[in-house]
């Protein structure tokens, strides 16, 4: 059996000029970022990610 | 061997023409049937051509149609099996009670093969769980699943392996190994109805199952489902409403709900957000993001964790969220482990699952639970009429397909039904983080 989660999400702003400037290119700040790996093996409770 | 080789006297004759045409003939009919066969076609026209009832079915009864398939050896011999039929009897055969003292033995052996860990169990004593099934769908102890302590953290809603996760685009969601399945076949193409009438959240939602045929989510016909401007929910202080969240909001609502207060760098976001907005608002599917309108730019994401046979085979809820429709599809039930998902594409898309829609506070939230063929029986707890692998259902598809001929119209595949609930506000039934939802079952 399986289950299929299909959500959306923040996916974050765009870093300003500065922070591209930084080094921060093209990455997005905030929003949802995963927590696991493919093939690990999670429990009901833990983290699939976080926003 | 080597004397043979050396003394042995070859001599070499031309094939005669018609020989070697006919041999030409032969691998053309093979390339052509081998061809034919590796595609997805469908077994009811096939049946109508064997049967003499044209290759239109011409006077039989319209049936579901149902894809046939392609894949290795392996999947072309499970793909002529009556699954369903050997799930519906694996599931009596463990609902044979077991003899009282060989219980504890037999459990623990299965736990032993499996990995089950018995200090987890819900009850400790083994002699209370009177078959495999009973012991298949155990509880655990109360605090053996502590929820993470962040609250905007999307909770497992199992336990279980994480076979894929990522981002949506384009309407598809990458499987394992690169293949990749439609969203549209996944959820189902159209947009959830709504309904205005509301029961009390206190007691089980009691849908009632309307099926209903799938139209192109572009016609004009989906205005006969959604209701202009209706209030969907309003969460955090965001209010959404069926346009916005189904079809996206209109363009003066754009214009006004965001950009004006926001600073200039979420103003940029915005400005990218709503140029992708004009590129893709004219073929964007109904679950496409939705807070075009918000500040917040969002995106569609995926995961799918798969329950071994010795995992806790109940599921929780994994965010607080409102669902507010279901689709249960009657397909097929091949197995779901990895291997025949690296082996068969769109598996997802061919098995028995039912497809909960809703909304949280971000947006879309949908969840589909999808049986295979030793756990055919997917069990929602806020949903007692919904009856999978079942031959009632099957004969209900079957009709319902019938009908939708009958109309005219295609058949979606997929009986749907809508939660009412007391809060017109959320407008379905609402789910708390670690809730539990249902659950697997085995046959």
């Amino acid at each position: 059996s399986t289950i299929v989660l299909v959500f959306e999400a923040p996916k974050g702003t765009r870093p300003s000029f500065d922070e591209g400037y930084r080094g921060m290119k093209g990455e997005r700040k905030g929003g949802w970022r995963w927590n696991i790996q493919r093939g690990q093996k999670v429990k009901v409770g833990e983290a699939l990610g976080y926003v | 061997l080597r004397t043979a080789l050396a003394d042995t006297k070859m001599e070499w004759y031309p094939i005669p023409i018609a020989v070697g045409i006919g041999f030409l003939g032969f691998l053309q009919f093979y390339r052509i049937q081998r061809s034919q066969s590796s595609q997805p076609r469908l077994p009811d026209e096939r049946e109508d051509r064997d049967s003499g009832y044209g290759s239109g079915g011409e006077g039989r009864p319209p049936r579901r149609k149902r894809t046939r398939p392609s894949g290795p050896w392996s999947v072309q011999i499970m793909s002529t099996l009556p699954l369903k039929a050997l799930s519906r009897l694996w599931g009596r055969f463990n609902e044979i009670p077991l003899p009282y003292y060989l219980r504890p033995i037999g459990f623990r052996l299965y736990a032993w093969v499996f990995g089950v860990n018995l200090s987890e169990v819900g009850e400790p004593d083994l002699h209370a769980y009177p078959n495999l099934a009973s012991f298949f769908y155990r509880s655990l102890k109360p605090g053996c699943r502590p929820l993470d302590s962040n609250p905007n953290a999307v909770l497992s809603p199992a336990d279980g392996k994480i076979i894929q996760f990522g981002t949506i685009e384009h309407g598809e969601v990458e499987q394992v190994k690169g293949v990749t399945y439609s969203l549209d076949a996944l959820l189902g193409a159209q947009r959830p109805s709504h309904s205005g009438a509301s029961t009390p959240l206190t007691q089980p939602a009691s849908p009632a199952l309307t099926p209903q045929t799938s139209r192109d989510w572009t016609s004009d016909d989906d205005a006969e489902v959604v209701r202009d401007d209706e209030e969907f929910a309003k969460v955090n202080g965001i209010s959404y409403t069926l346009p916005n969240l189904f079809s996206g909001p209109k363009e003066e609502d754009v214009h006004h709900s965001a950009v004006d207060q926001s600073t200039p760098a979420e103003a940029s976001a915005e400005a990218e957000v709503r140029a992708d907005l004009a590129l893709g608002e004219s073929n964007r599917p109904w679950w496409a993001p939705s807070s075009y309108a918000t500040k917040t730019p969002t995106a569609l994401y995926y995961c799918v964790v798969y329950l071994a046979p010795g995992d806790y085979h109940r599921f929780h809820s994994p965010v607080s969220w409102v669902a507010t429709s279901r689709r249960h599809f009657a397909g097929e039930l091949f197995s779901v482990a990895p291997y025949l998902q690296r082996k068969l594409p769109g598996l997802f898309t061919l098995n028995e699952r039912v497809v909960l829609l809703g909304h949280w506070r971000w947006g879309f939230f949908s969840y589909t639970p999808v049986g295979a063929t030793n756990v055919g029986s997917i069990r929602i707890n806020f949903d007692r009429e919904l009856r999978t692998n079942s031959l009632t259902t099957d004969t209900e598809a079957d009709r319902a397909a019938a009908e939708a001929a009958a109309r005219g119209e295609p058949y979606s595949g997929f009986a749907e039904a809508t939660y009412e609930a007391a809060s017109k506000v959320l407008g379905g039934h609402a789910l708390t983080r670690g809730e539990e939802m249902g659950g697997f079952q085995l046959g």
